[in-house]
């Protein structure tokens, strides 16, 4: 599982 | 996006279209929590300075901008045009005790210790508490008008379906990002008492009342 650093959401 | 998540948003653009139309129409910001207010500003401010250094859509920016706007429209309307009418007397939550505790916990728990990335971690933190002042706001008058009670029903359900989309995103995509969805549960079980009283009596035409 990948932890996200994206932040994609609002 | 799925569903949940286009819900989610949908909700918390409702929840802030509900309370601006409210004061504009109603000429009154009373039984509002200007702290909460604050908060929220302090929350989309610190959340979307991403916006000046990474681009996701045209959906994403373009409901960052409506965001960070609305609160601080919502915070004039308080503060400036109507303020008058603002219940301060009420309205006596003292934020630092919410702020404070959230600007240690993003700097001692986050991803990354970089600035973008601890001001995203603390409004994460921060958004998860802002409703308290709220909250207290309304067990302190006893009461919310129903457009109030409307207005916090859809603010809380934005995070309760931000939830299921974060459920669905794991078994779908293998993506989690644990430091939103603890905040989020948080955030969620907030409103809980909130829920109860808005299905028991709001929505059978009663007034938000808590029993004296």
């Amino acid at each position: 599982t990948v932890i996200d650093h994206s932040h994609d959401e609002l | 996006m799925n569903i949940f998540r286009l819900f989610g948003d949908l909700s918390h653009l409702l929840a802030i279209i509900i309370l601006l139309l409210k004061i504009w129409k109603t000429r009154s910001c009373a039984g509002i929590s200007g702290k909460s207010q604050i908060l929220f500003a302090i929350v989309y401010t610190s959340r979307y300075l991403d916006l000046m250094t990474t681009y996701i859509s045209a959906y994403n920016t373009f409901m960052k901008i409506v965001f960070v706007a609305t609160s601080y429209a919502t915070v004039f309307l308080m503060y400036m045009k109507f303020k008058a009418t603002y219940d301060r007397n009420h309205d006596t939550f003292r934020i630092e005790f919410l702020i404070v505790p959230a600007v240690i916990l993003a700097l001692v728990i986050n991803q990354e210790f970089t600035v973008l990335e601890v001001l995203w971690t603390f409004s994460i933190y921060l958004e998860s508490v802002a409703i308290l002042p709220q909250l207290f706001l309304v067990s302190k008058t006893g009461e919310a008008e129903s457009i109030t009670s409307h207005y916090l029903f859809a603010l809380g359900s934005y995070r309760a379906l931000y939830l299921l989309n974060w459920v669905y995103r794991y078994y779908a995509e293998d993506h989690y990002d644990l430091i939103a969805i603890v905040a989020g549960l948080v955030q969620t079980v907030l409103y809980c008492d909130f829920f109860y009283l808005y299905i028991t009596k709001v929505l059978k035409g009663k007034k938000l009342q808590l029993p004296a």
